[in-house]
């Protein structure tokens, strides 16, 4: 599955590479969260 | 066919134009970042790094690695999980001071 | 009617590729002002407090941060030489290098942002070469004409060509 490989250490600079990772990690966060949520409500609610 | 033709020319110049401006940055701020002179000043504070997050709920973790170090981030749907791996030398890693 | 449509086509690409290498090129006139603002502001510093601060609250450039919240768990694996490092965390977090921080600490003078003020950006550019002051003054009133939503998206590209 998808992996963001990148060379560090090099000298100062060229930094756009990170955000393609942040919005990566930001994006599935809030898809897990909302996985979350559908799961949770998706439970029947038990008859009494 | 002239006109569009005439149009495609200024682009193609502009665009050689900034392909020479990107390679003279490119080399400036290379003999920048390696002049001795620069290099003994060129750091950051802890309170430089604390000034840029909410110390109150971010934590802040520095990585120092040699060069051609490989990071590699995991897909987070699988996990939330970051490996660096060095090949020169050892990786330094430590959190920011709260204080 | 083909050939003019492709001309077209070629001109759109030119013009996306412009659009590209402008943003390069002001990434690196940024990088340029920051690196020097810093070591300005550094010597400054160690000049009035006659000498630098202690080593163990400096950070040498170029280094990489991860910042996340405090109440996230890191499970850190570390090899015994230092040379592999393997963090899980139970939490997002986000990545940033050395240029990202100096940008978020000021170092541009806001420029990427649109912020910068009349007396910054003439600091700026005596940061840069002569023949690169222009872009500096470019870079200034496009980020702050987009930061007040006065520069649409179709806008930006033909200010991309204009100043090209």
């Amino acid at each position: 599955r998808s992996r963001i490989l990148v060379s560090i250490g090099e000298s100062f600079g060229t930094s756009e590479k990170f955000q393609k990772i942040n919005q990566m990690v930001c994006n599935s966060d809030s898809h897990l969260k909302r996985s979350a949520e559908v799961s949770a409500a998706s439970k029947p609610l038990k008859r009494l | 066919r002239h006109p569009r033709g005439a149009e495609l020319g200024e682009l193609q110049a502009a665009e050689r134009q900034l392909d020479d401006l990107i390679q003279t940055c490119m080399v400036q701020l290379r003999l920048l970042t390696e002049d001795p002179a620069n290099q003994h000043a060129a750091y950051v504070t802890c309170q430089d790094l604390r000034s840029i997050v909410d110390p109150s709920e971010q934590m802040v973790m520095v990585v120092k690695a040699p060069p051609e170090t490989q990071l590699q981030v995991s897909d987070p749907a699988e996990a939330f999980q970051v490996s660096v791996r060095s090949t020169q030398g050892p990786i330094d890693v430590f959190l920011c001071p709260e204080d | 009617a083909q050939e003019c449509q492709n001309l077209e086509i070629e001109k759109q690409k030119r013009i996306e590729r412009i659009k590209q290498k402008r943003a390069q090129l002001q990434e690196l006139l940024l990088q340029q002002i920051a690196f020097k603002n810093l070591v300005q502001r550094n010597q400054q510093n160690e000049q009035q407090n006659q000498g630098p601060p202690a080593l163990n609250s400096t950070i040498q450039l170029p280094f990489l941060i991860v910042n996340t919240s405090k109440r996230t768990v890191i499970d850190c694996s570390i090899s015994s030489d230092k040379f592999e490092y393997l963090f899980n965390f139970d939490n997002t977090f986000e990545i940033h290098d050395d240029s990202e921080v100096l940008k978020r600490m000021g170092m541009s003078f806001g420029l990427e942002a649109g912020t910068c003020s009349a007396e910054d950006l003439r600091i700026a550019k005596s940061l840069v070469p002569k023949a690169l002051e222009g872009y500096i003054t470019d870079m200034s009133a496009e980020f702050s004409w987009i930061n007040q939503g006065l520069l649409s998206s179709s806008a930006q590209a033909v200010s991309h060509l204009e100043v090209a």
